[in-house]
């Protein structure tokens, strides 16, 4: 999924 | 996860713990800016809609949580159990001119456009200037107490700490991403006049009082 690999920080 | 994030994640965890005891301890929340707080409020919901759609880390999820419990947490101390102190003469920024424009901007610039990423966006944009109310509160109370201070050198670090973890990361996994990066630097410089302040009055021991 690209979106995990996009905001994996808070 | 590298050390840099860490400690930026503990820095502003600290913060928060910080403005939570400080309040409880002394039953009030003079000089805290309750606007700010509904900012970052805001901030932490539209950011972490994402709890239910994708998992990241048992350590971003329990993180996400605690930011998230503890920014309603201290909406609730302010305007509700500890209502009588709160200093709302001195908390006049106008939130709109805020919200409004982040919202604008995320609609316009962001990865993808859709509804969970425009809010990602709206988030990242509206956390860089979050602090304004509680600064504007300063600047026209003229003071802050030490504690208050404490606080808001720990939440600028935390996004100070966040730039050197970007560089790391960028250095280390090619990995970057703008709209964080821009927002991120906009939010620290916004702490550059404060952090002046703070290294040069409060760590000497004296109050933080704003020239008049």
């Amino acid at each position: 999924d690209v979106r995990d690999e996009l905001h994996d920080e808070l | 996860m590298n050390i840099f994030r860490l400690t930026g994640d503990l820095a502003h965890l600290i913060a928060i713990i910080i403005l939570l005891h400080k309040i409880w301890k002394s039953r009030s929340c003079a000089g805290i800016s309750g606007k700010s707080q509904v900012l970052f409020a805001l901030v932490y919901t539209t950011r972490y809609l994402d709890l239910v759609t994708s998992y990241v880390s048992i350590y971003n999820t329990f993180m996400k949580f605690v930011f998230l419990a503890t920014s309603y947490a201290t909406i609730y101390l302010i305007y509700v159990k500890f209502k009588a102190t709160y200093d709302h003469n001195h908390d006049t920024f106008r939130i709109e001119f805020l919200i409004l424009p982040s919202l604008a901007l995320a609609l316009l610039i962001n990865h993808y456009f859709n509804f969970l990423e425009v809010l990602w966006t709206f988030s990242i944009y509206l956390e860089s200037v979050a602090i304004l109310p509680q600064l504007f509160m300063v600047s026209k109370t003229g003071e802050a107490e030490s504690i208050t201070s404490h606080y808001l050198f720990a939440l600028g670090s935390y996004r100070a700490l966040y730039i050197l973890n970007w560089i790391y990361r960028y250095a280390t996994e090619g990995h970057y991403d703008l709209i964080a990066i821009v927002a991120g630097v906009v939010q620290t410089v916004l702490y550059c006049d404060f952090f002046y302040l703070y290294i040069t009055k409060v760590l000497k021991g004296k109050k933080l009082q704003l020239p008049a």
